[in-house]
């Protein structure tokens, strides 16, 4: 080992950026970090889980040639990959791939660079392993092609001693696995999309304002009703139809009419669902022992929710009801005083709101009906060329919603709704690709 | 000092790039002995597994150029921490008066 490991073993993790045109899929490479990551946990005592924001233990990119760390990529072959130590003091966590490759998954072994093996190579690096002479070793530093299926693969024994002389061993029992949270569907499912749906009675994502939305290790759900629509960290759409909210995260109740609020609790990544009088608590897909509790453990009043959200700015949670806000501190346990309030930091907000939502720089999005307003991170205040249409800017619908000419005003403000030309262009990703047989 | 020839500058390269190689010093811009490099190729192969010849054969400019790892093999070593004798028998040395 390059003799630095971690101090902590619970490790977060993030693809920070992909390869543009590459044949797989950003879902099925999320997925192959997940599983390269899974590799490390069985060995050793370490915890991963997938955090969205800027501040992940574990930083995955994909770059190209020169890109400042001082080892630049050369295009096709030769070095194509590279991960630093935990004890590198500036750039421990980093992992690149170099974005040039041909990076594959279920390919045959001549055809372009398979990622999960690259990816488990990799991540040894970042957990304090340097290369092995060993030629069955996945840290031999020379490309050795696939290495098989990721739900199977196990570390040889030499790795295996090699990670647990670093952090110790994992004693597992025959039916645990190891803990890398993460929100993934399972790799066999990943070629079809996610959760079958009923017919045509699902909304319609282009018409519906939404009951909540939150960000979830930096991806973005919309719920509306029984559905849901998910969203990439880069804010692609990825799939046009809604899944089921109680196909997804396993042990809501099947006749769940809609959900109000759902947040990511900062002090543990749990997922927080709210709908009506009670509350679930989420770990990944799972509902924890215990829930549904009332929302009243949270001094919240026993009518429940309109909306929720963690501000990473001051590490709170805000919920919101009826034009009344309430802040809730999540390492102490309870309310903050002097809530509830009408007077928000963000302000005017628009009363009842549907749900609030931060994006990853501490900017706040307040939705309601079919429009969103975005707050400055700064001044707290909205954003002039606000409110816009969340069907256009977020779930891939090209209509226009309003003529110019009819525009709706402000409620807040008073001003029309601007043209916002740094408003994301969501793109929607149809497909995967597992080689260019199957393309 | 016999330097490699030219065309083995990519190995040369090569085995600083992976550290089996110390880099050249880039004031004197003194290039690596021929003996360096023959040694450093001695301990390529052998990390690697093949054929121990200290020469560019083929089996070794096929390793060369196959897809890897951009990290070095052999990691540059860091000042070994002194054990407690040899901390004493130092700060005795400092502490001796000079003639």
């Amino acid at each position: 080992s390059a003799g630095l490991a971690w101090t902590k073993r619970n490790i977060s993790w993030r693809v920070k950026t992909y390869p543009r045109g590459a044949r797989l899929s950003r879902e099925t490479m999320r997925v192959l970090m997940y599983y390269a990551l899974r590799v490390w946990g069985e060995a050793a005592p370490l915890t991963f889980h997938e955090v969205g924001g800027h501040s992940a233990d574990i930083s995955v990119e994909f770059l190209r040639q020169e890109h400042g760390d001082g080892s630049p990529f050369d295009g096709p072959g030769g070095m194509v990959a590279h991960a630093f130590f935990p004890g590198d003091p500036q750039r421990a966590g980093n992992v690149h791939f170099d974005s040039e490759e041909d990076w594959t998954f279920r390919a045959p072994d001549d055809d372009g660079m398979d990622l999960f093996a690259v990816a488990v190579h990799e991540f040894g690096h970042s957990l304090g392993l340097t290369h092995s002479p060993s030629k069955r070793s996945i840290m031999r530093p020379y490309y050795q092609g696939p290495v098989g299926d990721p739900l199977q693969y196990q570390l040889l024994a030499d790795d295996r001693l090699d990670i647990q002389r670093l952090y110790g061993s994992r004693a597992l029992h025959s039916t645990e696995r190891p803990e890398v949270s993460t929100l993934l569907p399972a790799l066999s499912a990943l070629p079809r999309d996610f959760p079958a749906l009923r017919s045509a009675d699902h909304p319609d994502r282009c018409s519906s304002s939404i009951d909540a939305v939150t960000q979830i290790r930096g991806e973005t759900f919309f719920f509306k009703g029984p559905y849901f629509w998910r969203l990439t960290q880069g804010r692609h759409l990825t799939s046009l139809r809604p899944a089921l909210i109680a196909g997804f995260w396993r042990g809501l109740p099947s006749h769940l009419d809609k959900v109000d609020a759902v947040y990511e609790r900062p002090t543990d990544y749990r997922i927080l669902f709210f709908s009506g009088p009670l509350y679930w608590v989420f770990k990944d897909n799972s509902v924890e022992e215990g829930y549904p509790r009332p929302v009243t453990d949270f001094g919240l009043p026993r009518t429940g929710v309109d909306g929720a959200f963690s501000w990473p700015h001051d590490q709170k949670t805000y919920f919101f009801k009826d034009g009344l806000h309430w802040r809730y501190d999540e390492a102490a346990g309870h309310m903050d005083k002097g809530f509830p309030t009408h007077d928000t930091p963000w302000g005017p907000m628009p009363s009842p709101v549907d749900d609030v939502l931060s994006g990853n720089n501490g900017e706040v999005y307040a939705f309601k009906g079919r429009q969103y307003w975005k707050f400055d991170q700064h001044s707290l205040k909205p954003e002039g060329s606000y409110p816009r249409s969340i069907a256009k800017d977020w779930l891939d619908c090209t209509e226009e919603p309003y003529p110019p000419s009819s525009a709706p005003t402000s409620p807040m403000t008073g001003a029309r709704p601007q043209p916002d030309v740094r408003a994301p262009l969501p793109e929607a990703e149809h497909c995967v690709c597992y080689s260019t047989s199957t393309c | 000092v016999p330097t490699p020839a030219d065309e083995s500058g990519e190995l040369v390269d090569w085995l600083m790039q992976y550290g089996y190689l110390p880099p050249t010093d880039p004031v004197t811009g003194q290039l690596q002995t021929w003996e360096a490099v023959t040694s450093a190729i001695l301990t390529m192969q052998q990390f690697a597994g093949i054929a121990e010849t200290g020469i560019l054969d083929d089996a070794t400019l096929a390793l060369i150029q196959m897809p890897r790892c951009s990290l070095p093999d052999i990691l540059p070593s860091r000042p070994a921490k002194l054990s407690t004798g040899q901390h004493e028998k130092r700060q005795q040395r400092k502490s001796r008066g000079r003639r």
